[in-house]
Parts: C-alpha cells; structure tokens; sequence
C-alpha cells in the first residue's frame, strides 16, 4: 500500500486540488484509493462534494476520540473513499498537546483499518503542526506541490528540513517522491528559472542519504486551468466535470507517472 | 493611525503581496507606514529584500521576549519600515500557549511603540491561531484578500465567525474595512459568481451590528499579473520593480480607495 503525504506548507499551491484529482486519476486506472482530509478547512471534503460539520464521524474523531478509520470512512465513487474533515479539526492542535504519541494518531488509525487500499493520499493544511506530523509520520511517500514562483521555493528548505526530522525520528520509511508543478504558466520567465533551480538543488541530492535523494520533478506539470477551479463548487473531480480540458490531461499523465516510480522501484 | 490586519486562512490568495504593495503604495501618498510580518514563512520580509533569520531582532523577540517594537523596526525605503519575521516564530504558538494575555502581545507593543506611524499593516500567516489573533487584537480594521474561487470563498465565514470573537472578547474596536479581489480574472463565469455572492452577502449585513456590516468590496481588483509573482524575488515592490503594469496601477488604485474610505468616516 502506497501511502502518500500531499504537503507544502505555502498556502494555495495545489495540495486539494492534487489529491482530489490525482486520486481519481489513480482509481480510473483500477487502484482503490483512500483519500484523508487532514485540513480544518476541509476543502477536500467540499471537493468531493460532502458536507463537512455533520454529526457523521470525521478526521476529527479517528485522532481524538480513536474512533476506528472505518467508521470515519465515506465512499465518494467508483474506487475512491474519503475520511471527511471536520472543523472541529482546528481544536485538535491543542487538544492532542500532551496526549501521548500524539504524531503518529493517524499512522495506528491507517495501521489497523480493516479495508485494505492500494493507495492512501492524504491531504495537509497550510502548516508544518500536529496534523501535517501526522500525514506525515502516515506516509511512506511525501509529493510536495508547488507553484512556480519565488515566494513558493522559499519555503523548500524548511519543509525538507521537517521531513528529515520526521524520518529521523518518527518515520523511517518516509522518502519524498517528487515535486508536481501546479497553475503552470509557461513561457514565463520566472517559471523557467524556478524550474532550473528545483532540477540543480534535486540533482546535487541523488546518491545522498537525505530524504529527497530519489525525488524527481514529475515531467507532467499541472498547467493553470480555470476549471480546475470551478469544478470544486459541482463538488466534482476534474474528470468528471470536463474530462477533457487541460486539467484533466495533466493530471491522467501525472497518475501514469506515479503509477510507473513504484514499477521502477 | 490606522492599524490594518490583512488576513485569510486560506493559504496563497494574496496577503503578503497585497501588504507589500499597499504598503508602498500608501507610502507614495506621504503616509508613514509600518509594516509587520507575523508569519514564520517570512515571506513580507523576504519581498522586502530583507533577510530573516539573522540575530537582529525579530517580531519573535518583541512577542516572546517583550523587545521594544523600535529595537526591531527596520527603515527599508522612504515613508515604509519593517518588522522583519524570523523562522523562529513558528515555535511561538506553543511558547506562548500559557503566557498571561498571549492574544494581545502585539497590541501593547504598538501601543507603547515611540515612533508614530500613519498605518501599521499587519501580514498573518494562513491560519487562525495565536500570532492571526495577535494581528487581530492590534489592528482596528480588516483587509480581506480574496480569490474568486470556489475554495477560496469557503472559508468567509469561518473568518468572520473569529473576527466576531475578537471584536466581542477583545478589541471592540475592530471592523472589517473590505475584502479585495486578488489574482482576478476577470471573465471567468467563476469570478462573476463568486464576485455576486459576496457582493449580496455584504449587503445583506448592512445595517446589523456584525462587524463586516460596513465592509465593503473595493472596486479596486488586483489582476492576476506575473510581475507581481516576479518582483519578490528582487526583494522589491511592484512599484520599484515595474512601475507602469496592471499590478502597480491595481494596487496604487486600491490605496486611493483605501485612503478615500477614511475621508467618509
Ligand atoms: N492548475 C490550476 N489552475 C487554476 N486554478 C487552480 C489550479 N490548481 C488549483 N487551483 C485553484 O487555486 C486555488 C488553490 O488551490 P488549492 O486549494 O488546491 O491549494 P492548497 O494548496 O490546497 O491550498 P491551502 O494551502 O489553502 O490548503 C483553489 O481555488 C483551486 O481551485
Ligand atoms: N495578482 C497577482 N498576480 C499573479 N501572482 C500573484 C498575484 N498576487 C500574488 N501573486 C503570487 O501568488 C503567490 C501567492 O501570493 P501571496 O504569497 O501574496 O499570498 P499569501 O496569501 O500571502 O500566501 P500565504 O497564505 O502562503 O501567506 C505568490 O507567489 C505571489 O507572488
Ligand atoms: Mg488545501
Ligand atoms: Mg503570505
């Protein structure tokens, strides 16, 4: 089972967008995806079209109260389920403070459900806190969006800095598998340059033992594309919405993508 | 002196680039302007070609140390200073989980600040926790960048519901001044939906006693334009990067009505 932490601390790079889309980019291709939606925000859960703040249990209750994953479980569609977020989910931050191995809540959760998935995608919030340990202690693969500007490379380091930690300490399995270009706007300047500098920083790491040794710039970017930002409000993945614009292109080819790293692994 | 937070949870829709840019913008109109970074990402600090993380003072040391603001006030050009952030802050939150009025630290700093501003602008990170309530307890008004997406819009209320909290448990002086439409495309059917629910919304809170209920939504609207997402890496404004494009003209548009709304009140 593949588990797969979608992560960037820089807000609005791609993260919801990347595991709604990803995720049924991947059940198309016949894999039963889990997807989980770590974010107090619950943009996922809005992306998939249900209802957050419902009495049903959520995210919120598998960390908190140890509610079994299975029973917070939703199915959205044809091989794709979702753990729904909840906005109760702001509180747990402090609520989990002192509660021991708070971390790795998520990882027992996943550990011990009883519905066995071939891939697990789980959706971060805007931070590196409690909940994204948790994605992150979960995972055994970290893909990390990211715009193509410079306000968007900045925080690099610290977000590899964080998964080193996380390796070191809590997760050993844990590697990152790559970075995907999202709202690509070629033929910029600044896209190009970022883009030169992320494949001269990747490069320098193979053969190293950090976490990112192995990571790769997915050659499918995600080009910028205003229907991947109206079909969250049908409640819609990209294919079902229109399966045939640019955004759902890009987004098949970088399943394709994902699907071959584990046949060359 | 107007003392403004600029402030959405939803991460990357335009916060800093819009401190940044009305910041300076204001500053061409003769305003003395501070400026205050409170995200650990220190992204303003960056823009301003400032470098975080050296042994200067930071807003970290004026909010966990109780350094003087004008020991950690930088001048970085005519009319604009800086309080520069540091990757330290990150740890802020759970530092000052038990200090003694750990919401209004900020405030009292302003407050007892020697050097007199016009506007103090405030940059907060994507979340609503401790260092976005310090923002919200110092400021009396409320900018509101805004994507008009989907997602974008989602997470209005949520922001609203806490500003509400704020001006009844803490600072009663606190109003939303308008919400700004950033990164718009204009055309999209998205962008004229969005732009019609938020335009009935605030008009329906006319009249009431929240404190959105004299907000309004600038007819001033940032563009999306690439040279606003190329300037940071320059640590310049858009006014000293590219004078002459959409991004400088939207923004020294919005700081005329931004300047306007105080003549009426
Ligand atoms: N390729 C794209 N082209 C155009 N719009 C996009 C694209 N990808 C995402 N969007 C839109 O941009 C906004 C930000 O994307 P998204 O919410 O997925 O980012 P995020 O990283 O999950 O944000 P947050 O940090 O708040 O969780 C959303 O409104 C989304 O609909
Ligand atoms: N009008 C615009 N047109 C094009 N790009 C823009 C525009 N405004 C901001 N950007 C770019 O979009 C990205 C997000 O903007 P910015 O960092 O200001 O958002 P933010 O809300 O401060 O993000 P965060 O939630 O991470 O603090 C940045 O790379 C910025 O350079
Ligand atoms: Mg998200
Ligand atoms: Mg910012």
């Amino acid at each position: 089972m593949r588990r797969v932490a979608v992560i960037n601390q820089k807000g609005g790079v791609g993260k919801t967008t990347t595991v709604c889309n990803l995720g049924v980019a991947l059940a198309a291709r016949r894999k039963k995806v889990l997807t989980i939606d770590l974010d107090p925000q619950a943009h996922l859960t809005l992306h998939f079209g249900a209802e957050p703040g419902t009495d049903r249990p959520s995210v919120y209750d598998v960390l908190v109260r140890g509610t079994p994953l299975d029973d917070a479980t939703l199915k959205i569609r044809k091989n794709v389920w979702l753990v729904p977020s909840h906005t109760r989910l702001a509180g747990a931050e402090a609520e989990l403070v002192s509660a021991v191995g708070r971390d790795v809540l998520l990882r027992d959760a996943i550990v011990d459900a009883r519905r066995k998935y071939d891939f697990v995608m789980i959706d971060c919030p805007p931070s590196l806190g409690v909940l994204t340990l948790n994605g992150l202690a979960a995972a055994n693969e970290v893909i990390i969006p990211l715009q193509a500007h410079f306000l968007g490379l900045q925080g690099m380091s610290k977000l590899l800095e964080t998964i080193t930690l996380v390796q070191r300490r809590i997760n050993s399995d844990l590697q990152v598998g790559g970075v995907v270009l999202c709202m690509f706007e070629a033929g910029t300047k600044l896209a190009g340059e970022v883009v030169d500098d992320l494949r001269r920083f990747l490069e320098e790491a193979r053969g190293t033992n950090v976490p990112w040794a192995q990571a790769r710039l997915f050659d499918a970017v995600i080009r910028r594309n205003i229907k991947l930002a109206e079909c969250p409000s049908y409640g819609l993945s990209i294919f079902d919405y229109e399966p045939h614009c640019n955004g759902a292109l890009d987004y098949a080819r970088l399943a394709v993508e994902v699907l071959g790293v584990a046949d060359e692994s």
